[in-house]
């Protein structure tokens, strides 16, 4: 599972 | 990026272009809670800080600059332009009951405690109750113009749309974000009975008009 911070989402 | 988040963000994109459009062309914001309106520019301010922080892509910059710029402009038709049409009595809701239970779990439950990631958090948990005026504004007079409950339904596609997405991206990419998952989860029940009296009323060409 990726759980770093960091959103590319909007 | 797959085709349930473009969709998810072209419902999005629709939602607040029919909104500007509704008010821009009825010279009117009747029936249109500016609270709601303030919580999600509030949204867009504290998410997209990161703007000047990370670049992701041309397509993520633009469509941040697109929500924030949009956001501002429907708060100015609202609060400014179109003020006399602003049904102020309607609009009742509390925003402090929401702002202040946000602020409080995004210090509680946060991937990171950094400015912007807190930040970000409060936005995602926002973002999951900024609907709420508008819909207590609706149940207030028990029933909203087609073209509200047009805005209403794309706005609570998008996040439908976006729970889809999660899901495939945790099948093919093991990427999953907790906070964002169950806040948006959140969201979209909220939008749950909305969908039901739209999809039952509204798209066979009835008002939309609460039950008695």
């Amino acid at each position: 599972l990726d759980t770093t911070v960091g959103h590319d989402e909007l | 990026m797959n085709i349930f988040r473009l969709l998810g963000d072209i419902c999005h994109l629709v939602a607040i272009i029919v909104l500007l459009l509704k008010i821009w062309k009825t010279r009117s914001c009747a029936g249109i809670s500016g609270k709601s309106q303030i919580l999600f520019a509030l949204v867009y301010t504290t998410r997209y800080v990161d703007l000047f922080f990370t670049y992701v892509s041309l397509y993520n910059s633009v469509m941040k600059v697109i929500f924030l710029a949009s956001s501002y402009a429907t708060l100015y038709l609202i609060y400014v332009k179109f003020k006399a049409t602003y049904d102020f009595n309607h609009d009742t809701f509390r925003i402090e009951f929401l702002l202040i239970p946000c602020v409080i779990l995004s210090l509680l439950i946060t991937h990171d405690y950094s400015p912007v990631e807190l930040l970000w958090t409060f936005s995602i948990y926002l973002e999951a109750v900024a609907i709420l005026p508008q819909l207590f504004m609706v149940s207030k007079t028990g029933e909203a113009e087609t073209i509200t409950s047009h805005y209403l339904f794309a706005l609570g596609a998008y996040r439908a749309l976006y729970i889809v997405n999660w899901i495939y991206r945790y099948y093919t990419e093991s990427f999953i974000d907790g906070i964002a998952v169950v806040a948006g989860i959140i969201q979209t029940i909220l939008y749950a009975d909305f969908f039901y009296l739209y999809i039952t009323k509204v798209l066979k060409g009835k008002d939309f008009k609460l039950p008695a």
